[in-house]
């Protein structure tokens, strides 16, 4: 169908997933829950750094689209950092840490995770 | 998001999502695509959470997001949560959090500590069902005995429905959009009735999980905001998961 929506045919023998609509695969990685929260995410953060900050400063671009001001950044760095704290462990240490190997604003990093409560209106 | 859990006629279930995220979050022109989704893409993960060297839940996710979205604990259980917008949203919850009123559950936090420490799929679906939330959202549970499949509906504090699979009656698959199901869905945004139509044409005889992709990439169940598709089998531990795209012709949302 040429015209919006798009709606087609069922399709039939798109696995094992190829062709345009298979991006590639996705890597694994072994989360250790013996480990300290705080280190837990390290080497997945530290390979996955600049990819982290790059959706992060995208947001960033969104809301200050909206807030030119840039109130609002300054609202989740000041005023979402201290959140961190009332969150339940080990959330709120696996944050932390997330936010020490990244090198991102512990509010930022904070924001990413609390993304859905804010998005579901 | 598009979450289905259907079971084939030897008992066996199959679990499996599209991930659809970043609805007005930036349109590049250019591109003809949704900025977000292009930046997920390349976080996305799969996790292997282990204690004592041994695989307690497996799951896709994003890497620096801490809760889950998308999980199975081999054997057990398969869960993955679709988006449930409402007035009554996170905001108010968050609102309330930082007010002091701290009674509720992070969504997300809630799946990881479900995926965590339920041992069965009674066990998920109490703690699904019965837990205090922030945010409203959708459960879709499978198990791993035959009628083991639901859809939980959820506001912040209650839930509104729980809809099983129902073999005797016909019912071998449950499918959640974002939309509660005793509504029609947004016309401009019916994702539900082509998911349903190609689970009717595949039937149950012929449902797996290389059918169930079939059918996520169909359009517009697959369409511009679909970051992944994640197949469970839970018997066999069976979890893949692959980054999708939508090339034009393709629906934005």
């Amino acid at each position: 169908q040429d015209l919006p929506p798009y709606s087609e045919e069922c399709r039939k023998g798109t696995y094992p997933p190829h062709g345009p609509t298979f991006k590639g695969k996705i890597p694994w990685y072994t989360i250790n829950l013996d480990s300290a929260p705080h280190k837990r995410w390290n080497q997945l953060i530290s390979d996955k750094k600049v990819e982290v900050t790059n959706l992060i400063q995208a947001i960033k671009n969104l809301a200050n689209d909206f807030f030119p001001s840039g109130k609002l950044i300054e609202l989740v760095d000041k005023h979402l950092a201290p959140l961190v704290d009332t969150l339940p462990f080990p959330f709120n240490e696996e944050i932390k840490g997330i936010a020490d190997v990244s090198g991102l604003p512990l509010g930022e990093v904070m924001f990413f995770n609390v993304f859905y409560e804010i998005f579901t209106v | 998001c598009t979450s289905l859990v259907a079971e084939d006629t030897t008992g066996k279930l199959y679990h499996a999502r599209n991930l659809d995220f970043g609805l007005f979050l930036g349109w590049d022109i250019k591109k003809h695509s949704w900025e977000i989704p292009e930046y997920l893409r390349p976080l996305t993960v799969n996790l292997d959470f282990q204690r004592n060297n041994k695989t307690i839940f497996k799951s896709t996710n994003f890497a620096g997001y801490v809760g889950m979205l998308t999980g199975m604990r081999p054997g057990i259980f398969t869960l993955t949560m679709n988006e449930r917008f409402n007035i009554d949203g996170g905001y108010i919850g968050i609102i309330e959090w930082i007010l002091g009123k701290r009674d509720g559950f992070w969504m997300s936090f809630l799946t990881r500590s479900v995926l965590e420490n339920a041992t069965s799929y009674a066990q998920a679906k109490d703690q699904l069902t019965n837990t205090k939330m922030l945010a409203p959202a959708y459960f879709i549970l499978g198990g791993n005995r035959s009628g083991e499949g639901c859809v939980i509906t959820r506001s912040r504090k209650a839930c509104l429905d729980v809809w099983e699979l129902d073999l005797k009656h016909g019912s071998w698959y449950v499918l959640e959009t974002n939309y509660d199901r005793w509504k029609d869905p947004l016309f401009l945004d019916n994702r539900r009735t082509p998911a349903m139509k190609c689970l009717n044409e595949t039937t149950q005889k012929k449902i797996s999980l290389p059918a169930i992709y079939d059918v996520l990439s169909t359009k517009p169940v697959l369409n511009k905001l679909t970051t992944y598709t994640t197949l469970m089998e839970v018997s066999s531990g069976t979890f893949e998961a692959y980054l999708r795209d939508c090339p034009d012709p393709c629906i934005p949302w």
